[in-house]
């Protein structure tokens, strides 16, 4: 463990306490997008299936578990909780999240690291999360105010991934045999869409403005 | 091939 990575797991998990945060907070989920949701909570469950057989560390598992139930949870309070529920831009959250689906698993059974089910799942959770922002983004453009703590989570999902990369060439450095191209080009990508969000981010907070996404 | 470590990482 290094400072990068223990860096990019508290981003990660500030990011999903900002989110539950917001939900519990305005009972309202306007501006977030359920696919995403979806998405990230199909990325834990497939690469988190060595949850039960290996064990790492107690702060690995434990992560795991926050990981997944968080996810679930924020999926299931958008989907059946009843006030929440009733605050989903269904008629804006319209971006064909199964193509990313799909064409992450066809990637998956592309390039992987050995032919084995836990390898191209594991592949196929670091190629979806990759592209799993994209509905939220696209939501983002099309709702007019975006509000602080939907802004925050974002922008500390985004971070998470960046201090990841920043982890992985620690790593390069400093163990022999540390090379794992397929998080490093998925991760590039992840980090790279959001290079403007990241600008307008900046922008709203420099000019203290509302964040506004251009369409 | 990559050798045969655990994904160690989240």
């Amino acid at each position: 463990m290094n400072v990068f990575r223990f860096a990019g797991d508290m981003t990660h998990l500030f990011s999903v306490l900002v989110l539950l945060l917001k939900i519990y907070a305005t009972k309202s989920c306007s501006g977030i997008s359920l696919k995403t949701q979806e998405l990230y909570a199909l990325v834990f469950l497939t690469r988190y299936l060595d949850l039960l057989t290996d064990f790492i560390s107690l702060y690995n598992t434990v992560m795991k578990l926050v990981f997944i139930s968080s996810s679930l949870a924020i999926v299931w309070c958008m989907r059946a909780h009843p006030v929440v529920r009733r605050t989903y831009d269904k008629d804006q959250d319209t971006f064909r999240h199964y193509t990313l689906v799909a064409g992450s698993l066809v990637l998956a059974l592309l390039f992987h690291d050995r032919f084995t089910i836990r390898e191209v799942c594991w592949a196929f959770s670091i190629y979806l999360e990759a592209v799993a922002i994209l509905p939220q983004l696209v939501l983002l453009q099309r709702s007019r105010n975006v509000d602080n703590l939907t802004g925050q989570y974002v922008f500390f999902l985004g971070a998470y991934r960046a201090f990841y990369i920043l982890n992985w060439i620690y790593r390069y450095f400093t163990e022999q045999h540390f090379s794992r191209w397929i998080p490093w080009i998925a991760g590039l990508v992840q980090t790279g869409l959001y290079a403007d969000f990241f600008y307008y981010y900046y922008l709203s907070w420099k000019n203290n403005v509302k964040l506004q996404l251009p369409a | 091939t990559q050798p045969e470590e655990p994904h160690d990482e989240l």
